[in-house]
């Protein structure tokens, strides 16, 4: 463990937090994607698959029960809870999300470290989550203004996976043999895809008003 | 123990 991939779970952790407090305590899930939040939930389950065979430590274990406890409580929310099912913007949440899994699938069948059902799904996880926010991204576009708290879970979700490739560069200069072309690509293509979003975020919260 | 070491991420 070293202080970039720490942070990035702290800041992942705090997305997760944010997006829950914004869903619990106000009732409302207005401007975040349904489908963002569905495809979380099974990035995390194709994932930590291994949570009951592999373990790596009491910390690992944790933080896997808490981002899957939490990504499928979201959906729940989002899916079945009245008043906040309310507030969920099913016209403008549209993108075809079911259409980034098939291609993830079938690329990672084609494109693993090892062909094994486990190592497949968990690269599937790291391919699907790479593209899993572009149906928020899209949303956000439609929605012009969101409000402080999607911006920042929006603003913490993109920075975790930032933070992890601070954590490979640092892994790959201090451990031999710690290369891993996948992980750094799908973690590379994953934060590139926030770059727009970083651009008017740090625009509107330099002007100290609202992301729009 | 490589193939850990790849997996002992979130």
């Amino acid at each position: 463990m070293n202080i970039f991939r720490l942070a990035g779970d702290m800041t992942h952790l705090a997305s997760v937090l944010v997006l829950l407090l914004k869903i619990h305590t106000i009732k409302s899930c207005a401007g975040v994607s349904l489908r963002t939040q569905e495809l979380y939930a099974i990035v995390f389950a194709t994932r930590y698959l291994d949570i009951f065979t592999s373990f790596v430590s009491v910390y690992n274990t944790f933080m896997k029960l808490v981002f899957l406890g939490s990504s499928f409580s979201i959906v729940w929310y989002m899916r079945y809870h009245k008043a906040v099912h309310r507030t969920y913007d099913r016209e403008q949440d549209t993108f075809r999300h079911w259409f980034l899994v098939l291609p993830c699938l079938v690329l990672a069948l084609l494109i693993h470290e090892k062909f094994t059902f486990l190592e497949v799904l968990w690269t599937f996880s790291l391919y699907l989550e790479a593209v899993a926010i572009l149906p928020q991204l899209v949303l956000l576009q439609r929605t012009r203004n969101i409000d402080n708290l999607t911006g920042q879970y929006i603003f913490l979700l993109g920075g975790y996976r930032g933070l992890y490739i601070l954590n490979w560069i640092y892994r790959y200069f201090t451990e031999p043999h710690f290369v891993h072309w996948i992980t750094w690509i799908a973690g590379l293509v994953q934060t590139l895809l926030y770059a727009d979003f970083f651009y008017y975020y740090f625009l509107r919260f330099i002007g100290g008003r609202g992301v729009e | 123990h490589i193939q850990q070491r790849l997996h002992d991420e979130l």
